[in-house]
């Protein structure tokens, strides 16, 4: 899945994601990444956040809805993300899926759970091209 | 804010970052004409097998796709789920948001709506894809989603019925001790 998030230079966002959803999957189910809320979610006057990973967990849990209010209740992107997470993990300790949260100010932040690292890419103002990070899961 | 604009995508598909920054930046689109460029390159190249046609077969071998595409000036959302035999996920989803006052559309119907819109019908599957699913099926259908069914899904493929004789030592359990079924080339 990709999961995205775009902010222009007035402060609209968009989110955004695109899969052919889980290997082997039962005919016709589907993931977490169409769901409003779960697969991604934004809101102007906050922020954005887009998830991956196991869509049958993390679709029980809204985790990109549950970062953006985070966002909205004055948390961090980073303390955002590491949240919405951490609401799946107390349930499923051996889940695996991340998150990406940005704020309206264009500050970002990822956090994730059951790899070793996750990577996400960048381009951002002041940047000639796109840019990998990686946060330790 | 001096942090704007900024274009951010989960996992290392940096053709697609470059591609919504691209528009964001260059006045060929809004914000969401990014989202939809960006996401669209992942489905054109197929990004880990995990976007896009020719990845993730079903047990049937059929690749579906899910996108989904929100406004946050407006709270606005397109989504489509289950599509088949269109290529183009986000974009309809993006048709979705635009044409249509409701949220999602799934399945066959969402379909009909891409063709009434002007999308073309293909096939989804890939010689990639199809030798995946035959893997899987020669290895008895391992590793899948079922469970407390008849015959047991560890062992077999199905078609399988519930497992209604309600012994609880009868029922297929699943094993907690063995990994997650999805990882870094298997998620949504």
């Amino acid at each position: 899945t990709i999961g995205m998030i775009a902010i222009d230079a007035e402060g609209n966002i968009g989110a955004g994601t695109s899969t052919n959803g889980a290997t082997h999957k039962i005919p016709g189910r589907v993931g977490d990444s169409p769901i409003p809320g779960a697969g991604a979610y934004a809101d102007n006057n906050v922020g954005a956040a887009a998830a991956t990973g196991d869509g049958d967990i993390m679709m029980r849990f809204l985790p990109s809805f549950m970062a953006v209010e985070r966002l909205r209740n004055g948390d961090s992107p980073a303390s955002a993300a590491e949240y919405a997470m951490g609401r799946i993990i107390e349930h499923y300790p051996k889940f695996m899926g991340a998150i990406i949260v940005a704020d309206r100010e264009g500050n970002y932040s990822a956090a994730c759970f059951g790899i070793d690292k996750f990577p996400y890419s960048v381009f951002k103002t002041g940047q000639e091209s796109t840019v990998v990070e990686y946060v330790k899961c | 804010s001096s942090k704007l604009p900024v274009v951010i995508n989960t996992w290392a598909f940096t053709n697609s970052t470059s591609a919504a920054w691209k528009v964001l930046t260059s006045n060929e689109g809004n914000y969401l004409d990014a989202i939809v460029e960006g996401c669209s390159v992942c489905e054109r190249e197929q990004c880990d097998g995990t976007v896009g046609y020719g990845g993730s077969p079903d047990e049937n071998g059929e690749t579906t796709l899910d996108a989904f595409i929100m406004d946050g000036a407006t709270m606005n959302i397109g989504a489509v789920a289950g599509l088949r035999e269109i290529k183009d996920a986000i974009s309809v989803a993006y048709h979705v948001l635009k044409y249509t006052r409701h949220t999602m559309l799934v399945g066959e119907h969402a379909t009909e709506f891409a063709l009434m819109m002007g999308f073309k019908r293909e096939n989804l599957q890939t010689p990639k894809s199809l030798a995946i699913w035959r893997d899987w099926k020669d290895k008895n259908c391992q590793p899948n989603f079922w469970t407390n069914v008849l015959p047991n899904p560890e062992k077999s493929c199905g078609p399988y019925c519930p497992n209604t004789e309600n012994t609880i030592n009868e029922f297929w359990k699943v094993d907690d001790t063995k990994n997650n079924l999805f990882d870094e080339h298997n998620h949504d």
